[in-house]
């Protein structure tokens, strides 16, 4: 009947800033813009009940809940990506073509448990 | 240099490249370009402020290029690799072929044309109707000198095959456009490889469309789609045209002349597509119902 004590703020799950530079991947000559994105990443727990607050679905919090009771059994469930965001990269090809290319997906804007 | 890391291939594929390009020389970035890649990253900072989720309709499109108002997530400019072969210089009429001044006589296709001895070309006009009883009228044949017969050459191999373009636009630029009244200019599907060169008749080309170049018009732009060239399914490796400009009337020769160098020399010629690439568009979601 005792709730669990509740893990440090900066354990629970949420967006975790990452900067991916195209110079120091070696790429900064054949893409022209940008010249890096902020891509982010997820990272933090959902123990029960705080998943309730943390852009959980029902099942993230019922899964919480199981995991409180019989933890060897059902594993918390996971702190991932729930929304993002597009960017877009202007490149030369191997043709030497100049391109523009929209990608889907490529920044974490939010997380949430699942 | 060197063979690439494992991260650096799962990037490169998560981007839709096998490998890292390596241009030759970098060429300067065509300004639409820059202008679609800057209005892309205002929507995508707009989204971002606003952080409320947002219905289909106000989602930035992903997949849709608004200011070309198509579909595509993939918009390249493909530069010409044609050579002009006769320097904006006046081309002669032995296109009919034969006689001393062919081109089989004189090796490859560099013609002068006298301007007092006008090209014979094959009529345009459809024949005319077949008079019952009657013998058949043809039109005479339209007499306009060559001014400039450019090859266009684009190399779109760089495309997936699953790339489904949306939008192929012919952009030619050309300085201060036609000099007086009467100018035209015509599109041609070249021949294959194995004829160009000094074998390519005119008459092997299937002509694609014929306009007026009026005075003053600078930029020209042709959709390759509507003219049927390229069909909505993947698009060929490469693209092989040729562009013609026929000197309207009322110049003097010199003059005229004149004309057509600076036109040849001030032609370019790009070719922007938009693709949609199917596996890398998620349809926008449908309104809950």
């Amino acid at each position: 009947t005792v709730a669990p004590a509740a893990p440090a703020p900066d354990r629970i799950c949420r967006p975790h800033q990452l900067y991916v530079s195209f110079r120091d991947v070696g790429w900064h000559d054949w893409i022209i813009a940008p010249r890096g994105f902020m891509a982010n990443y997820c990272r933090g727990s959902c123990p029960f009940p705080l998943a309730t607050q943390l852009n959980s679905v029902n099942h993230a919090i019922l899964q919480s809940l199981m995991h409180s009771v019989a933890p060897a059994q059902t594993p918390l469930p996971c702190c991932i990506p729930v929304r993002l965001s597009p960017i877009s990269v202007l490149f030369y090809d191997n043709g030497d073509n100049v391109v523009l290319r929209h990608y889907e997906d490529m920044v974490v804007d939010e997380c949430g448990c699942r | 240099p060197g063979p690439l890391s494992p991260q650096a291939v799962a990037l490169l594929r998560a981007l839709g490249l096998s490998e890292p390009p390596a241009p030759r020389q970098p060429r300067p970035v065509p300004p639409l370009l820059w202008r679609l890649f800057r209005k892309s990253q205002e929507k995508l900072a707009a989204a971002k402020e606003t952080q409320e989720p947002q219905g289909p309709e106000q989602q930035a499109q992903p997949c849709r290029v608004e200011e070309l108002g198509v579909p595509g997530n993939i918009v390249r400019l493909v530069p010409d690799r044609g050579k002009l072969r006769n320097q904006g210089k006046l081309l002669s009429g032995s296109r009919a072929g034969g006689g001393a001044d062919s081109p089989q006589a004189r090796g490859p296709p560099r013609h002068r044309l006298n301007p007092s001895r006008p090209v014979t070309r094959p009529p345009r006009a459809p024949c005319l109707p077949f008079p019952p009883g009657g013998s058949v009228q043809f039109e005479e044949p339209a007499l306009a000198p060559l001014c400039v017969e450019k090859p266009l050459f684009f190399n779109l191999s760089a495309l997936a095959p699953q790339e489904q373009p949306t939008l192929v636009r012919l952009e030619l630029a050309c300085a201060r456009g036609a000099p007086g009244p009467g100018w035209e200019l015509s599109l041609s599907l070249a021949p294959g490889p194995q004829l160009w060169g000094w074998q390519a008749h005119w008459h092997h080309r299937q002509l694609l469309l014929t306009q007026p170049l009026l005075p003053g018009q600078d930029t020209i732009h042709l959709d390759l789609l509507d003219l049927g060239l390229v069909g909505p399914s993947a698009l060929p490796r490469n693209l092989s045209l040729v562009l013609e400009i026929l000197a309207g009337g009322g110049g003097d020769g010199n003059g005229t002349e004149a004309a057509c160098t600076s036109l040849g020399r001030s032609l370019e010629a790009s070719l922007l597509v938009v693709t949609l690439h199917p596996q890398q568009c998620r349809p926008l979601a449908r309104r809950r119902r």
